[in-house]
């Protein structure tokens, strides 16, 4: 564990309780992409299966747990619980676009091909990709709440932390992750946008709106 | 190889 690390846990950590906070108060999944709440439910399961034969740490072993457990219970809130707040018809991008090449990737690109492996490579691929029903909703709606660009901007601020992450471990362990890297990579990248308009407008008290 | 990569992160 090193500081890049733990920083980037902790934005993760507290994205999804903004999350969490935003549906409660406001009682509504109103602005949030239905799909990406749902690639997220199936990039912790994919990723997480060592948690029933890999012991890592109890640091681990816990957000692991929250994870998987805080990512259903959002998806069950959005499914049922405030389901008439959530308009699918502004959630349209088509996850199969996703999903199959992430598949196809996976069983390219893997360090074993074996069956958790290959989940393991497919959950890291899906990550990267899983917000972008999320930002085509937003892009599609041009504006949004001030609480989900929070979230948006919480984590997009952990893929990013886990840049200079990666570069430490490179320097104090040798380690390197090739797999991990690229898409983290990419996906901090798929931020890009967000957080230009974040930074200059949320940042500065304004609204979020996109230029038409 | 599985030895590669980075099986602590989250």
């Amino acid at each position: 564990m090193n500081f890049f690390r733990l920083l980037g846990d902790l934005s993760h950590l507290a994205s999804i309780l903004i999350l969490l906070h935003k549906i409660k108060t406001t009682r509504s999944c109103r602005g949030l992409s239905f799909k990406t709440q749902a690639l997220y439910v199936a990039v912790f399961i994919t990723r997480y299966l060592d948690l029933t034969y890999r012991w890592v740490s109890l640091y681990n072993f816990v957000m692991k747990l929250f994870f998987i457990g805080s990512s259903c219970a959002t998806l069950y809130l959005m499914r049922y619980k405030y389901c008439p707040t959530h308009d699918p018809s502004i959630d349209t991008f088509k996850i199969e676009y996703l999903v199959g090449p992430c598949a196809i990737l996976a069983l390219i690109f893997n360090y074993k091909f074996s069956v958790s492996e290959v989940l393991w490579s497919f959950s890291i691929f899906l990550e990267s990709v899983a917000i972008l029903p999320q930002l085509f909703m937003l892009q599609r709606t041009g504006e949004a709440e001030t609480i989900t660009t929070h979230y948006l901007a919480a984590l997009g601020i952990y893929r990013a932390f886990y840049i200079p992450n990666w570069i430490y471990r490179y320097f104090t362990e040798g380690v390197v992750d090739p797999i991990a890297i690229v898409a983290g990579i990419a996906q901090t990248g798929l931020y890009l946008d967000f957080f230009y308009v974040y930074f200059t407008k949320v940042m500065q008290g304004e609204k979020f709106e996109l230029p038409a | 190889t599985v030895d590669d990569r980075v099986k602590d992160e989250l």
